[in-house]
């Protein structure tokens, strides 16, 4: 146990900093997490416990609420966006079984007009989970295939549009052009439009993901953040620096790659996982 | 930039004398930091750093440039050895009945649409390629790669109704000898390093077909997890290099140093882009510059 007014010791801040940077949560955001446990511990905030234990606390408490999708809007729209090979298109797959055993009647809109058989991989989703899909032509605009989604969306009563969109590195100037057009785009045909915007990060993802969800962020304005591949051996640490840095909560999870490995995000379990 | 931190750190240095201990353990806590921030491995900078350290020891302060600059060189030279040296390392093909490539990786690195590009690539060097489509499980995964087959006119054998990845391998290499195509790109599905399943699936297709090439795909996103997913490939399956994907974005790629130095195999293409032509191959030293920058 730490004793009263006491720093932390060499070896306390270096096990942190393993655990800490062995997670992504990067050097810097590392820094300033350990700069601030040793002011608390040296101001009397923190009179007790292991490293472990007071970074545990301080880590749940970092990361906040949770988001937790609030149907509201009729229909409630939800744009998927990432860089490349997240998992964007399996996400909403699952997202989709979700909202339909809560009794949502939802569709599904094919915004991937560009990869090769991006359209037809989400088509399989729809039929597994048996919600509609709206498509388009190859090439087609995705802005027009997600505005279409849209319309009929409210013309046919659905609850909830979920709209996949390609993947896309926050450099390609261009295609954060296209991203903000669909944002504007769907915002015409629904009022409101996107509800939510939720950004999926791969967990094996170093600081990279930093700039990703700045990027974007300042793009179009995320409200959720999607770590998948949380099944695996990364531990999506940089989520912590990006809740710390721009504020935007967590989601959900990925765990897997079928229909119901998906988890709401709890960070309790998530700080757990990432201590072990 | 790391060199003007570095410049920042030495203002009172003038050239004169042996670089001193403090001013090396000065300028090598910034440069870990740069490398952790470029997503080298923890414990692959520790010893890094320690290397260069022994090294930069006792070495003249040069006249002509600053103590932070005569730093940078010292880790910039090392990084470039630790890459692979100057120069490109060459992918060794040798003739087979046919030659057997295949990509190996985590879900979504890039492995479908690399197959594509290195068709185009040994094409462009005289091979007549073919591709095989060994992900049974990914939704529209043989279509993807049919698509991108039919864009660049190469052939693309894909599994029939409930066929195993091996069984349709099989049929691939018999097919090749048959139609003369002298070499096949295997594109097999995304799997974690630690799921044991489908990481026998691997060693299976391993086994029995002797690819003369396996590339391990990975993500130049990747982070501190690039060491574990390597080695555990490189244990169970063998692997005799990597294509590191993704870098025409702004990822640092510490992930390529990570694994050349843990996994000890050269990478031997970098991917640039979406597109079937965006493959170059591996320069260290122009890694070595985007890792350091
Ligand atoms: N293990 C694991 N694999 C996942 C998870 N989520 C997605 N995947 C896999 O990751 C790969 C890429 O998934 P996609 O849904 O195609 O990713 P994407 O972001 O839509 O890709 P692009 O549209 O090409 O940018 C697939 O092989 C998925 O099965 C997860 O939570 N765990
Ligand atoms: N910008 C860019 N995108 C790439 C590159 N390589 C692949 N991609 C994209 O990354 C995503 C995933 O590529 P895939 O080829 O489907 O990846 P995979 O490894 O086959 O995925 P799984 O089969 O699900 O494991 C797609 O959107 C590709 O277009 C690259 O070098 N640069
Ligand atoms: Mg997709
Ligand atoms: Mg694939």
């Amino acid at each position: 146990a730490l004793p009263f007014g006491k720093k932390l010791t060499r070896e306390d801040i270096e096990l942190v900093e393993e655990i800490l940077i062995g997670a992504d949560v990067g050097v810097i955001t590392t820094e300033e997490i350990i700069e601030e446990l040793n002011e608390a511990v040296k101001n009397g905030e923190i009179t007790g416990g292991d490293a472990i234990s007071i970074l545990e606390e301080r880590l749940i408490d970092e990361l906040g609420e949770p988001l937790r999708i609030d149907v509201r809007a009729k229909p409630h729209i939800i744009l998927v966006v990432g860089v490349n090979g997240t998992g964007k298109t399996t996400t909403i797959g699952k997202l989709a079984h979700r909202f339909k055993n809560d009794g949502k009647k939802v569709l599904l809109a094919a915004g991937d007009t560009f990869r090769a058989a991006a359209s037809e991989q989400l088509a399989v989703w729809a039929e597994r989970v048996g919600v509609d899909m709206v498509m388009g032509q190859h090439s087609s605009d995705p802005a027009a295939v997600i505005f279409d989604a849209a319309k009929k969306a409210g013309a046919k009563d659905y609850d909830v549009l979920i709209a996949d969109t390609a993947g896309r590195l926050h450099t390609k100037k261009n295609l954060m052009e296209e991203l903000k057009k669909i944002v504007r785009v769907v915002g015409k045909a629904v009022e409101g439009a996107p509800h939510d915007t939720l950004l999926v990060i791969d967990a094996t993802t170093g600081q990279n993901g930093l700039a990703q969800a700045e990027v974007f962020h300042s793009a179009i304005k995320l409200t959720g953040i999607i770590i998948t591949k949380l099944d695996g051996t990364g531990k999506g640490g940089i989520a912590i620096a990006i809740r710390r840095k721009l504020g935007v909560p967590i989601c959900a999870i990925g765990t897997g790659e079928k229909i119901d490995d998906f988890v709401d995000f709890s960070p309790q379990d998530y700080v757990k996982a990432m201590l072990e | 930039q790391l060199t003007e931190r570095l410049n920042q750190a030495f203002k009172s240095l003038t050239g004169r004398g042996k670089l001193s201990e403090k001013n090396i353990a000065d300028g090598l806590r910034e440069v870990r930091r740069a490398l952790l921030e470029a997503d080298v491995n923890f414990k692959v900078v520790k010893s890094f750093i320690e290397s260069v350290q022994q090294e930069a020891v006792g070495e003249k302060v040069m006249k002509s440039i600053t103590p932070g600059q005569q730093i940078i060189k010292i880790v910039h030279d090392k990084l470039v050895d630790l890459l692979g040296g100057r120069g490109v390392q060459s992918i060794k093909l040798p003739k087979a009945n046919p030659t057997i490539v295949m990509l190996v990786g985590l879900q979504g690195s890039g492995k479908t649409t690399h197959a594509a590009k290195l068709a185009v690539w040994l094409r462009e060097r005289k091979w007549n390629p073919a591709m095989v489509a060994l992900d049974v499980y990914r939704p529209a995964a043989a279509q993807q790669l049919q698509i991108l087959g039919n864009q660049i006119s190469v052939p693309v054998i894909v599994p029939q109704m409930l066929e195993t990845p091996l069984s349709c391998a099989n049929r691939s290499i018999a097919e090749a000898q048959m139609k003369g195509y002298d070499i096949l790109i295997l594109d097999t599905a995304g799997r974690l390093q630690i799921d044991d399943e489908m990481m026998r699936e691997l060693e299976e297709l391993q086994l029995r077909l002797r690819p003369q090439c396996v590339f391990l795909v990975v993500d130049a996103m990747t982070g501190q997890t690039a060491v574990e997913v390597g080695q555990e490939f490189a244990r169970r399956v063998g692997i005799d290099g990597f294509i590191l994907t993704k870098l025409d974005g702004d990822a640092k790629g510490g992930a390529a140093l990570s694994l050349r130095a843990v996994v000890g195999k050269p990478i031997l293409f970098i991917g640039t882009g979406e597109k079937t032509d965006a493959i170059e191959p591996f320069y260290p030293d122009r890694m070595a510059n985007r890792i350091l920058g």
